[in-house]
């Protein structure tokens, strides 16, 4: 989809 | 060694049926205070957040800490197995390559044991801070699943506005448009049919119908769903599992064309 965001950018990797 | 054994094996059953086409695969980690997974769709839009607390099993017992790498599709059809009344144990080694469910039947005289082959899984873990949210909208799950599989027929995308009016949930496509609008609403007796908007500040997002409907699969784990909305931040849908847990889904917003 476009503009679709990732959850990644959101919440860091711990 | 770990053992958790749940009266209500169906609740395990719906639970992985709601999980098991957004995720394919995750680990549940395992620990004295209980069973918790972490998963993405492969997609990385999405993630499930499970978390079962120990004192909701009828026993619980875990010597040391695992990571009990669970494909989900396989996991279901050894649930399938399994009868809706029936009380299912969890059981692993420590560091095993196998987990064993062991089904019995209500009256106990039928008792059956599968292995489960356990995978070696990579997981990111996301660190999810504890926040505040604009706007927190609790109501019945079964309006919520009826909300996005209407609205899937008409669109892909969801604007979903919350403000002191109420809920409002929009959606259009090449048919037309449609609008569904939800008040704050504490008429109804049972908790579980209220709609109740709990609202700090204005917020709108936009989401992908798809995920939203995909979400809804948990239905029948409870009556009631949480959804909390806070601006440029992914929307949770939030089911709580009787006194056993809660599942929570977290859903990246589209940015707005």
């Amino acid at each position: 989809l476009p503009g679709q965001q990732k959850l990644t950018s959101f919440f860091g990797v711990t | 060694m770990f053992e958790a054994r749940i009266t209500q094996g169906a609740v395990l059953k719906k639970l992985v049926e709601a999980l098991k086409e957004l995720v394919t695969e995750g680990n549940f980690d395992v620990s004295s205070t209980g069973l918790q997974l972490q998963a993405m769709d492969s997609s990385h839009v999405c993630l499930v957040s499970l978390a079962l607390r120990e004192d909701g099993f009828e026993h619980f017992r875990c010597d040391r800490n695992m990571a009990m790498g669970i494909h989900f599709q396989n996991l279901s059809k050894i649930l399938k197995c399994a009868g809706n009344e029936d009380t299912i144990t969890l059981k692993a080694e420590d560091n095993a390559d196998q987990l064993t469910l062991m089904f019995e039947s209500s009256n106990q005289d039928r008792i059956s044991d599968f292995d489960l082959k356990l995978m070696s899984i990579e997981s990111e873990h996301l660190g999810i801070p504890d926040q505040e949210y604009s706007a927190e909208i609790k109501m019945p799950s079964s309006e919520y699943q009826r909300i996005v599989r209407d609205l899937t027929s008409i669109g892909d995308t969801v604007l979903i506005s919350a403000t002191k009016e109420g809920i409002k949930f929009s959606t259009s496509g090449d048919v037309g448009t449609a609008n569904v609008t939800l008040r704050h609403n504490t008429t109804p007796e049972k908790p579980e049919e209220q709609t109740i908007i709990d609202l700090k500040e204005p917020v709108a997002l936009t989401f992908a119908l798809r995920y939203l409907n995909n979400f809804a699969k948990a239905t029948p784990l409870a009556p009631v769903v949480k959804l909390s909305l806070t601006k440029d931040l992914p929307i949770v849908v939030e089911y709580q599992i009787g006194e056993l847990g809660a599942v929570k889904f977290y859903l990246a917003p589209k940015i707005d064309d």
